[in-house]
């Protein structure tokens, strides 16, 4: 299982589409303070089926939509899809390559797509089950994360473990 | 389970021991159970000793040295259970010249079987990554991506963290 | 004591505004009072927009924003209220190239009335500053110091970070 | 008020007596990660009458004393002198030179001296209040902490500005 393809359409910054290609090995995300890198691992999180609010900086689902700028209107959806090459059949589904798509609007109201098939995000969340990927595993690490697991209690870094057996 | 999750727990263990050691040129670790009697509810204890210090609680540890545990604990996850990709978001920022430089030896290693997004100012991680993508707000608010491949030359706003001696 | 809180947060109000704007090249921020007819026990709350962004929750900044908006905090008090001395660990941390520069162009001037101790890898912040002090632990885990006068050369380990356009 | 000399001997990684000259303006502190600069901010605020453990990183007063290293036994106790220029008398002493002491032993037993006369810790918390300078001051900024004055609650920011006020 690869990353292909990240596309953004409407998510934090990211109010234009904008489409993110990633190759094998060592990729480095690079810029200013403050110009959507960490708004991208938060979109990886969102899209494979982060369901809390705060592990995206946020307090309501709405607030991962383009708020607006001073120049520009808010934006009335997020959309973020993620293209994984799946030659290897990890993801338990029948397809060399999937696409998995989130959209929030406004109103809270959420659309899962799979391969562009409407589903739910039960659906997305169960894909990626024990996979080593997605939301309580140990492979992302947000900004100023990486400390928390030596200050997390004995109990709760339990879940690390649990996530790798 | 209880099997599954003891294994795990040592092969953890014995695998962040040998990175430990790798990233800071000597010292020890130990993952301690808190509850040995009761598998299923146990708590991890993480004990940390740099080379030529003595054994002491996490938390007098310094800023870099807690940072360079942390990746240590992580990669040994990687290690016995691989995920298909992996995000860090800024885990160098404390590091020292020196220490980039073991964090990026280590990156290297793991991005031959894995595949990395690295979020960094630091240009030796960047020289460590084949590809950038990098992320700029010419319009205030809005995020646009671009990628770069293959650099020649000094990476624009990168912090250089020369080794020392 | 009331009119003496509500004048201190009136100036600190004020010169956060003003540090904030001088940092960032633009944007605003706020002060407000949780509770205006409770002086004695209101608590204070911090708004702040960067410059083209919408005015959102400070959770949604990002690492390096947070960074200069709690530095320009910091110096909006050591302005309505002088110390002595401030000493500052590793604040520059997060923050890219242009951010460092407005950092160190803020402590040169503070630097004219007050002391400060700046704990840095960063090469730009310590070329800010007439005097280091190097600790050393040539010996495992025994400190030393040594005083290091107008530096002519390059810094030993020491992160570089080039100003952005 | 200026800072003139710090003194540590005994006080964590200080194991050696080691004296820091400081000059006006700003000085920088370098040197790799765990080489003990941290440990020097620790130091002032322990002999400026820091009395929680944790805010030193420490969990009991005794951890501040050298613990030994692979190659050296522990000590038996730590020992920080503070020497302040009071030429313009902003410390209520009619002294031009005033040298703060703290001692703490094994035992947990702690010794103050103000110009090598005995008092109380007391004595040199009062000594100190209203400058500015000391615990819970907005003055001495700890690694990692520049952002929680921006995560705290609105009440617990209150106390920033009652020290300043
Ligand atoms: N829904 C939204 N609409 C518009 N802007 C948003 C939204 N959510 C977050 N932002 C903006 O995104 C910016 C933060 O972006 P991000 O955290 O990705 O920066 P970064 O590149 O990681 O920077 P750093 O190097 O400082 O960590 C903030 O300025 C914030 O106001
Ligand atoms: N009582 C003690 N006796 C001996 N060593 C101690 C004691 N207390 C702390 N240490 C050691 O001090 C080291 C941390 O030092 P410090 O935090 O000052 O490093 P630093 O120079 O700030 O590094 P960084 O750049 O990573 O922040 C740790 O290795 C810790 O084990
Ligand atoms: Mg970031
Ligand atoms: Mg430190």
């Amino acid at each position: 299982m690869r990353l292909k393809r990240l596309t953004l359409h409407g998510f934090k910054t990211f109010a234009d589409k904008t489409e993110i290609e990633f190759a094998p090995g060592v990729t480095a995300i690079v810029g200013p303070n403050g110009s959507g890198k960490s708004n991208l691992t938060d979109s990886l999180l969102w899209v494979l089926g982060e369901q809390k609010a705060s592990s995206l900086r946020a307090s309501r689902a709405q607030d991962v939509i383009f708020a607006g700028s001073a120049r520009r209107k808010p934006m009335g959806m997020a959309e973020v899809s993620l293209t994984i090459d799946n030659e290897d059949r990890v993801l338990p589904l029948d397809f060399a390559e999937i696409t998995v798509t989130r959209r929030v609007y406004r109103s809270g109201e959420g659309e899962y797509l799979i391969n562009k098939t409407p589903c739910r995000l039960r659906d997305i969340t169960d894909l990626f089950l024990d996979t080593g990927v997605g939301r309580d595993a140990y492979a992302i690490v947000n900004q100023s994360e990486v400390d928390s697991v030596l200050s997390a209690r004995p109990e709760d870094r339990r879940e690390l473990f649990e996530e790798a057996a | 389970t209880r099997g599954v999750f003891y294994e795990t727990y040592q092969a953890v263990s014995y695998a962040f021991s040998r990175l430990f050691t790798r990233l800071f040129g000597g010292g020890s670790t130990e993952l301690v159970l808190t509850d040995p009697e009761n598998i299923l509810e146990t708590g991890i204890e993480i004990v940390a000793q740099p080379p030529g210090k003595k054994r002491q609680s996490l938390a007098l540890l310094s800023g870099g040295e807690r940072a360079l545990t942390a990746v240590a604990l992580l990669f040994a996850f990687l290690e016995v259970r691989p995920a298909p990709f992996c995000v860090l978001d800024e885990v160098d920022a404390p590091l020292d010249g020196a220490n980039v430089e073991k964090f990026t030896d280590l990156l290297r290693d793991f991005g031959k079987e894995s595949q990395f997004i690295v979020i960094t100012h630091n240009a030796t991680t960047m020289e460590a990554a084949p590809l950038w993508y990098g992320i700029t707000m010419q319009e205030p608010g809005i995020s646009r991506g671009l990628s770069m491949r293959v650099p020649e030359n000094t990476p624009p706003d990168a912090d250089k963290t020369p080794p020392t001696e």
